[in-house]
């Protein structure tokens, strides 16, 4: 069965 | 609960210049599970402050905790606390450790 091994990388926000 | 981080600093920074100069990436569902500086923009407050470092990890932002917040969740949370007129610092609470 099909397993998600990495997640999304994420944004980058400037503050 | 910020006590019970291992390897945790109090870094406050002072409002000190019209920005706070910071990039931060990562959040609750993604590879990153909690904001990571990857950017410290010179002239801003966080480098002013001298004390934050790229590569640290933020746990909480004036004692709230940033765990199980997605990115732009922790990001709004950050800008707010550089907006509010009711301090003139931030605590981040950061570690080095990812």
């Amino acid at each position: 069965r099909e397993k998600r091994l990495t997640l999304p990388p994420s944004e980058i926000t400037l503050l | 609960p910020g006590l019970l981080e291992p390897m945790s600093t109090l870094v406050r920074v002072a409002k000190s210049a019209s920005t706070l100069g910071i990039a931060i990436e990562g959040g609750a569902n993604t590879r990153q599970p909690l904001p990571r500086i990857v950017t410290i923009q010179r002239g801003g407050s966080a480098h002013n402050c001298g004390q934050l470092k790229v590569g640290q990890v933020i746990l909480e932002v004036n004692g709230v905790s940033l765990r199980g917040k997605e990115h732009r969740e922790a990001a709004r949370l950050i800008a707010e606390a550089f907006k509010t007129k009711e301090k003139d610092y931030i605590d981040f609470l950061i570690t080095e450790f990812n």
